[in-house]
Formats: C-alpha cells, sequence, structure tokens
C-alpha cells in the first residue's frame, strides 16, 4: 500500500 | 519527526491543558465559546477513526487520546459541571456553529483525496479544524476585555498551527518521501490566518503590558 505521510500528523 | 512538528503539538498540547487548568481551579469557564469546544471534540472525533485500526507510534496513540480526552472533559465541564456551567457567557457565544458543520461535510465529500468513509471523515475534521475557532473569536471580540487565560489558549492554538506550517514545509524538502498535500495545507494556511488580526492584538498587548482588548 501506499505511504499515507500527513496521517502521520495529529 | 522534525522540532517544528513537536513544538506544533506542544503547544497544541499546552493550549488544551490551559483550558483545563483554567476550568478546573478558577471553577469558571467565562469567555471560552462552548461553540468551538464542540467543533474541537467533533474534529478530533472524526479525524482519529484511525486509532484502534492503525499504529503509528506511542507518541501518536497516546496524543490522541489526550486530545480526544480533553477535548470531551471541558465538553463535560462547560455542560454538566454545576459550577462551572453557570460561569458560561450563554447569551454572548451565539455563533451559528452548525451551518459550518454542514458546508465543511459537502467540501470533503466533493474534495477528498480517496472517496472511502474515514478518508472523507479525515478530510472533514480537516476543513472543520479550520473554521472552528470562528465561534470563539467572535466570543472574544464580543467580550472585548479578554483575561490571560483565554488570550494565552487562542495565542498557543494559534502559534500550534503557524509551527505546523513551518514543520510541511520543512517535511517537503527534508522527506524524499514526502508528498504534496494541498488538502492540509491550504485549511492549515485558512486556519493560520483567521489568527492573524487576534495575533495583532495579543502581541501588542504583551508588549505593552497591559489587558488584551480587542476592538469591536
Amino acid at each position: 500500500s501506499s505511504p499515507e505521510p500527513t496521517k502521520d500528523e495529529l | 519527526m522534525n522540532i517544528f512538528r513537536l513544538a506544533g503539538d506542544m503547544t497544541h498540547l499546552m493550549s488544551v491543558l490551559v483550558l483545563l487548568l483554567k476550568i478546573h481551579t478558577i471553577k469558571s469557564c467565562a469567555g471560552i465559546s462552548l461553540k468551538t469546544q464542540e467543533l474541537y471534540a467533533l474534529v478530533f472525533a472524526a479525524r482519529y477513526l484511525d486509532i484502534f485500526t492503525h499504529y503509528y507510534s506511542l507518541y501518536n496513540t497516546v496524543m490522541k487520546l489526550i486530545f480526544l480526552g480533553s477535548s470531551f472533559s471541558i465538553l463535560w465541564y462547560m455542560k454538566r459541571h454545576k459550577v462551572v456551567r453557570r460561569s458560561y457567557d450563554k447569551d454572548q457565544d451565539t455563533f451559528r456553529h452548525h451551518f459550518l458543520v454542514l458546508p465543511c461535510l459537502v467540501l470533503a465529500l466533493l474534495i477528498n483525496e480517496k472517496f472511502t468513509f474515514k478518508e472523507v471523515m479525515w478530510t472533514f475534521s480537516i476543513y472543520l479544524e479550520a473554521v472552528a475557532i470562528l465561534p470563539q473569536l467572535v466570543l472574544l471580540q464580543r467580550t472585548r476585555n479578554v483575561d490571560n487565560l483565554t488570550g494565552q489558549y487562542v495565542f498557543l492554538l494559534g502559534a500550534y498551527r503557524g509551527l505546523y506550517i513551518i514543520n510541511w514545509i520543512y517535511r517537503y524538502f527534508a522527506e524524499p518521501t514526502y508528498s504534496t498535500h494541498w488538502i492540509t495545507w491550504i485549511s492549515g494556511l485558512l486556519q493560520t490566518l483567521l489568527y492573524a488580526d487576534f495575533f495583532y492584538y495579543y502581541i501588542n498587548s504583551v508588549k505593552n503590558n497591559v489587558r488584551l482588548q480587542l476592538p469591536a
């Protein structure tokens, strides 16, 4: 699956 | 995790703690908009739907739990606590906040990165967070004389948003896998701009060492 970089933010 | 992101999260955390501290120790929520607090609780509930399904880090999970717990605690204090709820400026806090929720939901259904339930809810929370401070800003303007804690609360919230923008710029250049995120960036920028006016008066009041007063 593709990474979801912004989802690691709050 | 870069220093700007961490500093942003910490100012965000401090803003909530300042508010809870004020409510818990002074037993007063004067000057605090219940409308804004309801919107923030909705923002966190919609955004953190992945809390039990997707693990990022212990830091991430703990912070999500703190934001969810604190925002619903504030709601409980303002609505149910028998002393605190009496200090709520109900007549001044008249912003029709429900009219912010529907357009944000429609916009999230129309403009999103992926049309799935979780993704639309996540996008909805991003749009809603951008405008959730509006009832609070309107209330501040109405009450004119702002007490120190309420001023600090709004200042910390604005600082959190500003630091997140620097974090995005940093990530864009520093992380090879980091891609463009127009939805978050534009919403975050708009949200930060909403604070610009408040910031101007807040910084002036700190510089001149006087009580914060907003123009009518």
